[in-house]
């Protein structure tokens, strides 16, 4: 474990935390995509099935267990809590993920380290994390202002993977034989993707103006 | 010390 990783970790974890309090506090998920939810719940059971055969810390399978559950209930909230999921923004959410899911999957059977069961599905959630974010940045662009608590959840989402760069960066330079190479080019992927969003987050802060995305 | 095969990452 070295900094940059439990930096990333805490990032992520409190991204998660913003959008839990944002839903529970408003008890509104306008602004939330609802397929970038299920995207990132597919990719936090796809990832963590290893949760009961690998035992690696407290800390990994504690965080494991988060993630899982966190997501299963933002995906439940915004799909059954009768007051919630008036708010969903259900016309304007209407990115194709399972094209995403599709192709993760398709690429994950092509390009992953092992061609086992555990290694498919992790390479295909490595994959589908990078993507994942897509139909949420849509759904921003589209309804243009976006509110504080859901702007500051895609900026935390967005630092927890350049954390992660970081990390790799740092463990290649004082590991051996380390090589996270799918995990790597996903995770520049994914940071890439969430360029734009930072760039105009950066001039909403600098102008003290509220966030606006060019429709 | 992990080997390749650990995914020892979130």
């Amino acid at each position: 474990m070295n900094i940059f990783r439990f930096l990333g970790d805490m990032t992520h974890l409190i991204s998660i935390l913003i959008l839990l309090l944002k839903i529970y506090a408003t008890k509104s998920c306008s602004g939330i995509s609802l397929k970038t939810q299920e995207l990132y719940a597919l990719v936090f059971l796809a990832r963590y099935l290893d949760l009961f055969t690998d035992f690696i810390s407290v800390y990994n399978s504690v965080m494991k267990v988060v993630f899982i559950a966190s997501s299963l209930a933002i995906v439940w909230c915004m799909r059954r809590h009768r007051v919630v999921r008036r708010s969903y923004d259900k016309e304007l959410d209407t990115f194709r993920h399972y094209f995403l899911v599709a192709a993760c999957l398709a690429l994950a059977l092509l390009v992953q380290e092992k061609f086992t069961f555990l290694e498919v599905l992790w390479a295909f959630s490595i994959y589908l994390e990078a993507v994942a974010i897509l139909p949420q940045l849509v759904l921003l662009q589209r309804s243009g202002n976006v509110d504080n608590l859901t702007g500051q959840y895609v900026f935390f989402l967005g630092a927890y993977r350049a954390f992660y760069i970081l990390n790799w960066i740092y463990r290649y330079f004082t590991e051996t034989h380390f090589s996270r190479w799918i995990s790597c080019v996903s995770g520049l992927v994914q940071t890439a993707l969430y360029a734009d969003f930072f760039y105009y987050y950066f001039i909403s802060w600098k102008n003290n103006s509220k966030l606006q995305l060019p429709a | 010390h992990y080997d390749d095969d650990y995914h020892d990452e979130l």
